[in-house]
């Protein structure tokens, strides 16, 4: 039996709209500590993972583990008229045929309830395990607030056909991003700055040794959830897939793979 | 080039 509840839709109904328009399908994944949300594309170099923990809900009963693969383009489209500020409750017993329920109900009078079934489907590839690596495995470790990252993407696209490729450098006090386009190549350099007054503002650059690695543009515009968190923590490793990390809560965190192109 | 390795070749199916 699985029973969740959020008492605003917000949070998910972003999550599942950030994500819809880059992976038709997710596997979800619910147990003792929380939602749990894969998707790749058949590119086979990102995946995405998003943890929803058992406290970011207002109510947590999951008895046993339950492993679906959802239509995620479909849940979008079917959320996205959905209110914020609905009460969303999501429901599945393993007996009932492969059906997970959303139920959204408007807070104040109740008198309006919408019952979305979506019926589970096979996806390849996911779930993988994902090993937490220490952050002493990566060369550097990139954070800065993602209202200044997300423009950085949009411009990096301003080259944007499908090969463009962006290489991000780190240095002592600088992090560069370049887009090479067909039509030319833009450079953006990211100084690192100390802003102790606002201690969501700041670039801060850890470096353990220089680094500088390709990625395929398109995939850099999936990291665009920063709409859901202020802060994205980029670590690079020549060795590794790179992570673009934005945490939603204390407790809830989305992290985008990428495996960087062979030079 | 080396063959782009993919991400399954660091994340192992569960």
């Amino acid at each position: 039996m699985l029973e969740l509840r959020l008492v605003q839709a917000t949070l998910f109904k972003n999550v599942v709209e950030a994500l819809g328009d880059l992976f038709s399908t997710a596997h979800f994944n619910s147990s003792r500590t929380g939602l749990e949300l894969q998707a790749k594309d058949n590119s086979r170099v990102t995946l995405i993972m998003l943890l929803l923990r058992a406290e970011a809900f207002d109510h947590y009963l999951c008895d046993r583990g339950l492993s679906m693969g959802l239509n995620l383009a479909g849940m979008a489209k079917a959320f996205c008229c959905t209110n914020n500020d609905d009460i969303i409750t999501i429901k599945a017993e393993e007996d009932w045929s492969d059906t997970v329920t959303f139920t959204f109900e408007s807070p104040e009078d109740g008198d309006e309830i919408s019952y979305f079934h979506f019926d589970f489907m096979v996806i390849n590839g996911v779930p993988l395990e994902i090993p937490e690596y220490p952050e002493s495995e990566y060369q550097a470790i990139v954070r800065m607030p993602s209202a200044k990252f997300m423009p950085i993407c949009n411009k990096l696209s301003s080259f944007g056909d499908r090969d463009t490729v962006v290489i991000i450098s780190v240095d002592k006090e600088s992090v560069d991003f370049l887009s090479r386009g067909k039509t030319g190549t833009l450079t953006i350099f990211c100084r690192e700055t100390q802003t102790v007054d606002k201690p969501k503002e700041p670039t801060l650059i850890e470096m353990k040794e220089k680094v500088s690695l390709m990625f395929d543009l398109r995939y850099m515009n999936s990291s665009k959830a920063s709409t859901l968190s202020d802060q994205v923590t980029i670590s690079l490793s020549s060795k590794l897939p790179a992570v673009f990390e934005y945490k939603i809560t204390e407790m809830s965190c989305i992290r985008y793979y990428m495996l960087p192109r062979n030079e | 080039g080396r063959k782009q390795s993919t991400i399954t070749n660091y994340f192992v199916r569960s």
